[in-house]
């Protein structure tokens, strides 16, 4: 594995968004990965609506919440096409679902997996080389306060409550962390992006790490 | 409004935070350590940042066994 690794800088990583007063970051963390998966696989990187997501996944509850592995249960199960964000715009706000027709352009789930990383983070920087930028839960308390720097110390693996996108890693200082982008804006933190120490699973970034196939 | 009831509120959860984040920062002693501080969200209390902003439910995976599976 190289020391450090940044999908940003081969162009597949989108720009940080904001979800505002919307408990929307399942949503935008699953299609996070997928855009990012979809440039990796050499198609342009396109903005796809988050708000199609947060709309029309059923299992989940909209800005009331939800989980990553069941939006993604439910694009592989529907094969659901997710249509650019210009023709299905984020409002920040649970909205009625537009359906679609199957001939409409739009990009579908084939498969994903999820693993609990906890113990192995080294074989999840292997997965984020392989697979692209991964969709993973955390538990976010301690951000309401934070402002840059690589998290180390107050930042439990017990409770998880925040949906993020892990971009990348950086082994080659005295403290190797990875590099997440959170939807927040970038007026938080380090631009809209946290690092986060590699090793005894800090924020439980490892607990629950999917990857997505299109 | 100054001294308005939202105000008072409001400052409250603001004080609350500095003391967080001397708190916080009180474990950042090596270099590159994360800093805390006041960011837009330091005048919400901690129960309103949660239910704004956290909201993920947990996710039960596997755990990772090597194998190359998909799905």
């Amino acid at each position: 594995l190289p020391a450090k690794f940044d999908w940003r800088d081969k162009a597949v990583v989108a720009p940080v968004q904001n979800q505002h007063a919307c408990g929307s970051c399942w949503a935008f963390s699953v299609v996070g990965a997928m855009q990012s998966v979809h440039a990796i696989g050499g198609s342009q990187l396109a903005q796809l609506s988050v708000q199609q997501v947060l709309d029309c996944s059923f299992q989940n509850e909209g800005c009331n919440g939800g989980s990553p592995c069941r939006a993604l249960n439910w694009l592989k199960q529907t094969r659901v096409k997710l249509v650019p964000q210009s023709e299905y715009p984020y409002k920040a706000k649970t909205g009625i679902c537009h359906f679609f027709s199957q001939s409409h352009g739009g990009v579908a789930v084939k498969n994903f997996t999820a693993h609990d990383f906890s113990g192995q983070e080294e074989a999840m920087m292997g997965q984020l080389v392989e697979r692209g930028p991964l969709a993973a839960i955390v538990d976010a308390v301690s951000w309401q306060d934070y402002l840059g720097g690589i998290i180390q110390h107050h930042c439990s693996s017990q409770w998880s409550n925040h949906a993020v996108l892990v971009v990348g890693y950086n082994t080659a200082g005295d403290i190797p962390y990875w590099i997440v982008q959170n939807s927040w804006g970038t007026t938080w933190g380090n631009e809209g992006y946290v690092y986060i120490k590699i090793g005894g699973n800090v924020c439980g970034i490892a607990d629950s790490v999917a990857a997505v196939f299109l | 409004e100054v001294n308005s009831e939202e105000f008072n509120r409001r400052h409250l959860y603001f004080q609350n935070a500095t003391k967080r984040h001397a708190y916080l920062n009180s474990f950042s002693t090596v270099p590159q350590s994360a800093e805390y501080g006041v960011n837009q969200f330091s005048d919400l209390s901690q129960k309103e940042f949660r239910e704004l902003y956290l909201r993920a439910n947990t996710d039960r995976a596997l755990l990772f066994s090597g194998l190359k599976t998909e799905g």
